[in-house]
């Protein structure tokens, strides 16, 4: 199955 | 001293009745270029992006950068107070911990001040960097919410093909199957109902829905919605408020383990 990741793993912390 | 107004106190009621169920805090960041908004949903699955531009108001004053974390339902509560054509007023200092909505009638003979208390929000501030997609659709906003909402009655997930001549959205569930293809069409009378397809190469791509039907509840704050996609990247669903800025809805694909 598909898994569903986290939005914040996308982008850099800032 | 933050200070800010706006023709139609219905705008702001508006932007905020699109998001508050997504996100119930949130930290609007006040400067000299406007106000914004970054927050994820509690699931950390989406992100909402809110831009108004300090240009796009009537009177706009931030004397320095400025936080004002507020309960989005709180807010919503008091934005429903104010009358159809009233204009809206914000107001804010360090000093106290509270923003103040004034509403105007247009004729001047009812002024209504509703103080909001602001609190502390801890949240994670993300960059989101100016990307290239793979491929962007624009499409009337209805017409974009009458799909998702229509595939959310199959399934549970969308999968997403962006080719040169069209985009399909297709859902399975467990009473069938259903996918709806678009045209690219141009040749309309209104700009905002047109199709337009713009790719650099196909994507293909799975959401869940619900979050996506979410996003379509901010459909009448925009003619046509902006739908930008690559491979293993998060979604961009953005809906352009004329003259002030955006509401840009960020949704993480599925992507197989």
């Amino acid at each position: 199955s598909a898994g569903q990741p986290n939005i914040a793993s996308f982008f850099t912390k800032r | 001293m933050f200070e800010a107004q706006m023709a139609q106190a219905a705008l702001l009621k508006q932007i905020i009745e699109s998001i508050r169920e997504l996100i119930t805090e949130a930290t609007f960041e006040v400067s000299g270029t406007g106000m914004m908004l970054q927050a994820m949903d509690s699931s950390h699955v989406s992100l909402v992006a809110l831009n108004l531009r300090s240009d796009g108001f009537q009177l706009f004053r931030a004397d320095r950068p400025f936080s004002m974390g507020m309960n989005l339902n709180h807010m919503a509560k008091m934005l429903k107070c104010a009358g159809k054509d009233d204009t809206l007023t914000m107001r804010a200092d360090e000093a106290n911990d509270l923003v103040t909505f004034l509403f105007e009638s247009p004729g001047n003979e009812r002024l209504a001040e509703f103080e909001l208390k602001l609190m502390d929000i801890t949240s994670e501030n993300l960059g989101i960097p100016d990307a290239e997609y793979s491929a962007t659709v624009s499409m009337p906003s209805a017409e974009f919410q009458r799909i998702v909402k229509d595939l959310g009655s199959i399934g549970d997930t969308v999968e997403i093909t962006v080719t040169k001549d069209d985009v399909r959205f297709a859902a399975s569930g467990d009473i069938g199957n259903a996918t709806i293809k678009c045209r690219q069409l141009l040749d309309t009378e209104k700009p905002e109902d047109r199709t337009l397809i713009e790719m650099v190469e196909p994507v293909n791509l799975t959401f869940a829905l619900r979050y996506l039907i979410n996003f379509s509840k901010a459909t009448s704050l925009a003619p046509s919605v902006t739908i930008k996609l690559s491979t293993e990247m998060p979604v961009v669903v953005e809906y352009k408020l004329s003259d002030i800025g955006y509401v840009r809805f960020y949704l993480a694909p599925k992507i197989e383990d």
